[in-house]
């Protein structure tokens, strides 16, 4: 469970102060499936990379199975998003040296989880799962923006997380490749419980969840479940 | 005028070929507003890429006002891209270590147009008609995607280019900004009579144009003009 309690998040530009956070309070129930929206520089992917353990809130509380992030250390911070946490930057943050295939098994590395031959089958399931099959050996540069977005969305499946959290996922991709997407992340909430975040700024793509939290300058603006599909 | 025949553009990795493009042919006539639309992977960016003489085709002819872009050396094609074309990348391509300001300054000391304070003056002018008058001394790490995307917006304005090509240029922007980008595309195309090209997958974004151009697989699938609105 992800619980949030008065978060805030304050940005220092020498003398200024940028309050993206200004007090944030709501909880994700395992097996959830919610999307975020809210206008251009709301706080959105500053909430996200909080959620992610990516970063630490300035004030308040952010807890996640009841243990309390927000006074952890880097280590047990980087075993939680390796455990836990499979997530897709709204930037794509691929490494450009690197094929779409060792980008993929780049987290099973970390973790530890799986040896050499089980982190090149997962890989390569991953990336088929999301139509670029005949891409593993492309860099980056080599791929278009909406296979890229594919890619790191494919990384972020690998570890069998038990919670996804993805900014824009479907960003950068056509309408048929976003009903792909989508496909993929309803199969696994459905079918395996697996608790989905994800920011949006498309309605359609919103209305694929069963709730919407919507924020503006830093705050939630409304929380609301949709009826039953 | 932008005229294109029979583009084709390969890449190679290692043995192994990929045709983008396979044989692209159509005009844009002056102070046209066009979208291209089409799946992910189907070649926007390669012919984009093109279009603003970035890259050269691998077989095939396009001309920019009657001038051959196939045949150019870098410093011709450099001299071409500073004096007629606003480009805004899908990636957005901001020099990281540059303030907003500054990015947006760039394509001006690059040609040569403008003093230090006519350029100071008219990135803040270009800035603040995309909503970012208070976020000038930001570095990209430190504005939203959306903000980021406006940077590369701006930046595309300032030189007074005759043509100006985006690549997504909404694509990290929600419905309000998005609003706000094509109102200024269609002012500078109605007003100016500048030629606008632009890629997207959204259809409400390409209803704001008079023309949709469909690519799929590297090829035109088709070209049509919408009834006047
Ligand atoms: N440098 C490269 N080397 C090899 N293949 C490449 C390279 N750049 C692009 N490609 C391939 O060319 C094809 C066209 O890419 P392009 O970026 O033009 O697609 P796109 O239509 O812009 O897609 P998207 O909507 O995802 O941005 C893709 O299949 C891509 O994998
Ligand atoms: N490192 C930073 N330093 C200063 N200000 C920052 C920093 N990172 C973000 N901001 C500011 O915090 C605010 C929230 O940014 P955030 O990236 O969370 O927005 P967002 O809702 O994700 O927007 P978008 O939809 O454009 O991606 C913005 O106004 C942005 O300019
Ligand atoms: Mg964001
Ligand atoms: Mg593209």
């Amino acid at each position: 469970m992800i619980k949030v309690t008065e978060v805030t998040k304050t940005y220092w530009m020498g003398e200024v102060e940028v309050n993206a956070l200004r007090g944030v309070s709501f909880e994700v129930h395992d097996g959830e499936m919610v999307a975020i929206m809210g206008p251009s520089g709301s706080g959105k992917s500053t909430l996200m990379n909080i959620l992610g353990v990516l970063d630490q809130p300035s004030t308040g509380s952010y807890q996640i199975d009841d243990e309390e992030v927000a006074t952890m250390g880097e280590t047990q911070m980087a075993e939680i998003r390796n455990r836990k946490i499979g997530f897709v930057f709204q930037s794509f943050n691929l490494l450009p040296r690197l094929t779409a295939l060792a980008n993929v098994e780049l987290p099973m590395l970390y973790s530890g989880m799986f040896g050499r031959a089980e982190r090149h089958e997962r890989a390569t399931a991953a990336l088929e799962s999301v139509g670029l099959g005949d891409r593993l050996d492309h860099k980056p540069k080599e791929l278009s923006g909406g296979q890229q977005q594919r890619v790191a969305i494919a990384r972020s499946l690998v570890n069998d997380p038990s919670i996804i959290l993805a900014d824009e996922p479907t960003g950068a991709l056509d309408s048929h490749s976003t009903e792909e997407v989508l496909g993929i992340f309803q199969r696994l909430n459905y079918e395996q419980g697996i608790t989905v975040v994800f920011v949006t700024h498309e309605q359609e793509v919103a209305d694929h969840c069963r709730r919407i939290i919507r924020v503006r300058d830093g705050l939630v603006e409304s929380d609301k479940y949709l009826p039953d599909q």
